[in-house]
Formats: C-alpha cells, structure tokens, sequence
C-alpha cells in the first residue's frame, strides 16, 4: 500500500458514494447510464470472485465486498426504486460491443488460461471501457448535472491514480502488472476530454455543457 | 503484505 494506491482507492469509493446520494437525494437517476452501472457490476463481480479463494487483507476483503454490494445497489435503485426516472432512451449504447471484444481478448491475452485468471482479465478489460455508455449518454444530451460530473470526476480520477500506483511499484517494489498497467492507460485516456471540461467548466461554478 | 499469487490491487 501506497499513498497513491491509498488515494486511488479512496477516490474509487467517494465516486460511488457521490452517485448514491445523488440517486437517492434527488430521487432520481437522470443522466446517468445504467449501462455503465450493469457493465461496473459485471467488472466487480467478475474480478472479486477471488474473494472465496484467496485471502490478501481485512482492508481488501473490505473494499471488495463494499464495491459489490454498492454496485448492486445502484442497480436496484435504477432499474426497481427509482426506474420511472431511468433515461432510457438516451442510454441506447450497445453493451454487448464491448463485453464481446473484452471477454474475446480476454481469453486471448492473459497470464493464465483458468476460469478465475481469465474472468479477472476480462473485469480489467471491461472497467476500462465501461464508462463509455455514461460519456456516450452525457454527449447525446449535452451536458451533465454537477454532481454527476463530480462522480465522473472522482471514478476518472481513481485510474489516473492508479497508473501512479504503479509507476511507483515499479520503482519501488519491481513489481508490475502488463495487462493491469495497459487496461487503466486506456481507461484513464477515455476519461481525458471530461477532464477538461470538468477542470474549465465544472470547478468556475458553470454546468458541464458540451459546445453545440 | 504483498502475495506473488493472486491480486492484491482493486
């Protein structure tokens, strides 16, 4: 454990509280993709199936049971508590596009042909396109309400702290992990336009509007 | 603690 993993992590978990109290004080899920929210609780339940074979820490245990149970809340209160106000029909980006190429590449490229090392790969595979639905919903309707974009935010910013993550375990520990390191460059790249806009837009107190 | 088998990162 590192600061930036630390940071990382804690970022990760402040982004799905961000949307929880979001959902749950507006009582709407308006503007955010349930798309993205299936494809994330696909990634955690995918990668944390380790959690009955292997034991690495309380802290770990802890943290992948909170981001299963929190991304299955979520979908509950989107498609049961508070479906009438799901957007569905801007939320129209096909998911099967990007699970079929992840779990295809997944079984192409990892370190390990077993169900748990492949399922793995394809959970990194797949978080690091998932929030595609959510930036295709927010650029069909052309902007985002403040507290989604901080979401955004914070999930964006929770990879990028990753990467530093890792930077540092490579010095510091000579440990790396190719397909990790590679998935959440790409992840962190997908998220770089709506930095900008959040880092010009969101933080001078305007809305996060896409130009016309 | 790190472990060589198994993923310690989220």
């Amino acid at each position: 454990m590192n600061i930036f993993r630390l940071a990382g992590d804690l970022s990760h978990l402040l982004a799905i509280i961000l949307l929880l109290i979001k959902i749950w004080k507006t009582r709407s899920c308006a503007g955010i993709s349930g798309k993205s929210q299936i494809l994330f609780a696909i990634v955690y339940i995918t990668r944390y199936l380790d959690l009955v074979t292997t034991f690495i820490s309380l802290y770990n245990t802890f943290m992948k049971l909170v981001f299963i149970s929190t991304s299955v809340a979520t979908l509950y209160l989107m498609y049961v508590k508070f479906k009438a106000t799901y957007d569905h029909n801007h939320d129209s980006f096909r998911i099967e596009f990007l699970l079929i190429p992840c779990f295809v590449l997944a079984l192409l490229i990892n370190t390990a042909f077993t169900v748990v090392e492949i399922l793995w790969t394809f959970s990194i595979y797949l978080e690091a396109v998932a929030i595609l639905p959510q930036l295709f919903l927010v650029s069909k309707t052309g902007e985002a309400e403040s507290i989604t974009s901080h979401y955004l935010f914070a999930l964006g910013s929770y990879r990028a702290l990753y990467l530093l993550n890792w930077i540092y375990r490579y010095y510091a520990e000579a440990h790396y992990d190719p397909i990790a390191i590679f998935a959440g460059a790409i992840q962190t790249i997908l998220y770089c336009d709506f930095f900008y806009l959040y880092i010009t837009k969101v933080l001078k107190g305007k809305k996060l509007q896409l130009p016309a | 603690a790190e472990v060589d088998d198994g993923h310690d990162e989220l």
